[in-house]
Formats: structure tokens, sequence, C-alpha cells
């Protein structure tokens, strides 16, 4: 079993990259053959699991861009049972360079979906737009989680980014679900935080983690180190919501 | 004195929004005559203000794709000396659209710079990417001012940023400065705060605002009034933090 998953929203800094990061690890925690994806040209994903990439060597813009096997891209990395096909500031120019190709929107599925199958779950990181790098992710995945912050502007977008959805499952990718949104830097003392939880369980209709993620300066300090917060501050507030997040998938798919 | 200000950085959420609309309304306190333009397709800056878009309602898009004057697409605000150039959820296709144009970088400087020259101040909100509408931004500015939050990952994507304002100083618009850096949510009581505060002292050489916004639950509430901080509350952290960049801005420019 197989399960690819993007991990999207246009909103910027709502927390895609720390669930990607945290959500694989969770899953690699558990033994699953996991592999992180990481779409977006900030390279936050690869950094945060502190990889660093040299000039010459190979990331997913060679994948996207020459079609290079993934086979030559992907690293191991310092959790057992979790690898990552890492990106590199060359990615910038990709959104530019993918309009000009035939398929544009299928240049991570036919280069991937292959390798990808080899593992138990597959998490694809994307930047904050929904330009062709996060089509190419909704294209190529099995489904999509969102990682929402409880503010105002963060609900503006959800109608874009859920109507994109719609247009990638009815031209592109028929099998695409909604996994279900995530909700993230909680902080329950907030007033607002209550009344954006109210809407975000309307539009989803029902489709939320019951899984909340608080907001938790661990979470923000274990990027510096390159470490996923499990091998940051296990004893965290943050671990232990990953570590639930990581388990209410896996519950979700055992009886799906 | 007309002053083309862009604010950018293409990591996401680090205040980019909250300071266009806050600083904007600041300058038109001190009766500036002011412009706020969204080249964001999220169009947060637009409903920041309170601003809604019907669907035959011109918005940057035409100004862009189409040429039309913005003469025909501005709108006043509720704030007395301040207009606005409203983005809309058209404007998601216009990187893709641009691609193809001649003189794609040249878009927003051949069609509004005039009209930009009417105004004390123009304000330029921009997406989280370096993009063709960041590139458009930047080619018009005269200056740049860039939000940071006091985080890792903020911190990771200034090489990149720097970098790509230095090929707009090379290619397209020699006359480009950089205005500033300017800390946003700053919570004073973490430790990581403090240090990336060195980082960014140290990366942006001397040329960072004085005045640090602090975190302040009222400014993620205002914009789900439609209001700028000094109309949703003018007693806040946020709206006496906002005041003091926009007093910084115009001594710095009287001195000048
Ligand atoms: N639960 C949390 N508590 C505290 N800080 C958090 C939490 N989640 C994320 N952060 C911090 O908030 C910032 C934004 O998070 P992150 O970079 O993961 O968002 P993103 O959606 O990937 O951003 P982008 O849109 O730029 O890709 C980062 O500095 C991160 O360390
Ligand atoms: N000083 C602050 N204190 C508390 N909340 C803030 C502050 N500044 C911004 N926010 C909130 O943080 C979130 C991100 O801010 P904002 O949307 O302005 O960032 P942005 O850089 O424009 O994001 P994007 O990259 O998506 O365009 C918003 O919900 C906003 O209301
Ligand atoms: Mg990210
Ligand atoms: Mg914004």
């Amino acid at each position: 079993m197989s399960r690819i998953i993007a991990i999207a929203n246009q909103k910027g800094g709502v927390g895609k990259t720390t669930t990607a990061v945290n959500l694989a690890t969770g899953l690699a925690i558990a033994e699953k053959k996991t592999l992180l994806v990481d779409l977006d040209p900030q390279a936050n994903a690869t950094s945060g699991l502190g990889i660093r990439i040299e000039n010459n060597q190979k990331s997913i813009y060679e994948l996207l861009i020459d079609s290079i096997s993934p086979e030559d891209i992907f690293l191991p990395t310092e959790v057992p049972f979790l690898d990552i096909i890492p990106s590199s500031i060359t990615l910038v120019g990709a959104e530019i360079e993918l309009v000009n190709i035939e398929n544009r929107e299928l240049a991570l599925r036919d280069s991937a979906r292959e390798f990808f199958r080899k593992y138990d779950y597959v998490i694809l990181d994307n930047p904050p737009s929904l330009g062709l790098l996060t089509i190419n992710s909704l294209t190529t995945a099995d489904s999509v989680i969102v990682p929402i912050q409880c503010e105002y502007y963060a609900l503006e977008g959800l109608s874009q980014l859920l109507n994109t959805v719609r247009l990638v499952q009815q031209h592109l990718n028929p099998d695409l679900k909604i996994e279900g949104a995530v909700m993230t830097m909680y902080d329950s003392r907030l007033n607002l935080a209550r009344q954006v939880e109210d809407n975000i369980r309307t539009y989803f209709e029902g489709k939320v983690f019951n899984t909340i993620i608080n907001r938790n300066v661990r979470l923000c300090e274990a990027p510096s180190y390159g470490k996923p917060i499990f091998l940051y501050d296990i004893t965290s507030r943050g671990a232990e919501n990953y570590l639930a997040l990581a388990q209410e998938l896996l519950v979700h798919d055992s009886t799906a």
C-alpha cells in the first residue's frame, strides 16, 4: 500500500513545511518506508532535515526539467526509514521553464510515480502558490492535506485552493482526494482561533484532523538545528502533536 | 517627491500584507497622498482594507495583461488620502500568461509608472514568490522593504531575495535601492528572536529599521473586519508600531 500525499496551501507561512517534515518523520518512526519530496525553491524541507545541496548535486530540478531518474537524486536522512528528494535554489526558474514544456503538469508524475510506489508514504512539500510546481504535486498525489493557520487571511484563500483541487480532479487526476485540513499554530487563548476553527470545520465538511498542532516555540527552533522535532525535543508539545497526527493518519489508513 | 516602495519577501507569512496595509495607512494619516497596489492573487491587501471586487470589476490583472489604464481601475478606500489598485482571483493565471508576453518584466512599469507619480507614496504588496509578479514590482519600484519574521526559515531565503534584487538592478532597474529590513512578529521572550535579530543586522549591514513590529493579536484580528489597525484599534501595540514605522520612513525621506 503506497500513499502519495501533497501538503498544499498557497497562503504563506501556515506550516506546510513544518507539517511535511514532522509528519514524514512521525511515519518513519512508525517504521513506514517514507519519502519526503521538497518542491519548494526555498528548500526549507531539505534544510529542516539538515541536508545541504552543493552546486553539482542533483535535486528535484533535474527530475522535473531534465527527467533525471529519482533513483539518481534521492538521499537518505538521519532518520531511519526516511529518504528525501531535495530541492535547491535552481528550482526558482522551474515554474517559468515548465510553462513551455509539453505536458508540463505531468512532469513529476511521468518521472517519479513509479519510484514513489516503492515507499509506504510519500509526502510532497509545496511552495506558497498555485503555480505549476503545486499543480504537478496535486497531479501526482493520491490525496492532499491542507495546513491552516487559525487566522483570517488563511481563510480567504481556501476557495481558490479547493477550486484548483477540483480543476486537477477534472482534468489531470480524477483519483485525487482531500485527506483533510490540519489546524496549525493554534493558540487556544485567542478568540480569533476559535472563531476561525468553526469556519474551517464548516468549509471542510468534517474532513478536519482531530489532532490540532499548537503554537510551540520548539517547532520553530528545530529547523535551525536541521532536525525534525522528534530529534530536537521529543518531550515538547510539538513532538506530541505531530506524533498524534501521524498516528491519526495511520489509523485512518488501516481502517479505510 | 514621489516614492514607489515594493514590500517583498518570497518566504510566506512574514507580514508583507500586514506591513503594506498598515504602512500605507500610516502614511495617509500623515496626509501623504498614498496608493496601495495589490499584486498578490490572494488579494489579502484588498480585503484587508474592506474592499470586495465583483466579477465584472477591473483589477490589477487588466492593468498587467490588457494594459488597461490605472485611471480606470483605482478605487478610493475608507481612509482619506489612501487609494488602492485592487487584486482579484483572476490574477492566479497572470504569471503563466505573462511568460509569453514581450517585455514581460516591464508590464507594470509601462502601464502604471506615470500614474504612480501622481502620489507621494506608492506601496506595492507582493505574493510569496520571486516570479514575474514580484519581478514586475521590483522593476517599477524606487526601493524595497523586506519584512522578516525572526525565525530560522525566514533567514534561509534572504540570499535568494537579495540575489534577485541584484539581478533586477543589473538588467531592469539600476535605480532600485534597498530601503531596509523590518523585523515583524517579534516576541522578545524568545531566545530565537534575539539570535535571528543579530543575523538580520549583519545581513542587511545596518539597513534595518529601528522600529520593530511586535507580535500583537490585534494585527491579525483587524483584517477580519476589513480595517487597517488604526481604524480597528488605535490603542494597540500594533498601531503604535506601524505609526512609528511610517514616521521613521518619513523622517528618513525628509533628511535624505
Ligand atoms: N506550531 C508551530 N508553532 C510555532 N511555530 C511554528 C509552528 N509551525 C510552524 N512554525 C514556524 O512558523 C514559520 C512558518 O512555518 P512553515 O515555514 O512551516 O510554513 P510554510 O507554510 O511552509 O511557509 P511557506 O509558505 O513559506 O512555505 C516557520 O518559521 C516555522 O518554524
Ligand atoms: N505583528 C503581528 N502580530 C500578530 N500577527 C501578525 C502580525 N503580522 C502579521 N500577522 C498575521 O500573521 C499572518 C501572516 O501575515 P501576512 O498575511 O501579512 O504575511 P504575508 O507575508 O503577507 O503572507 P503571504 O506570504 O501569504 O503573502 C496573518 O494572519 C496576519 O494577520
Ligand atoms: Mg514551506
Ligand atoms: Mg501577503
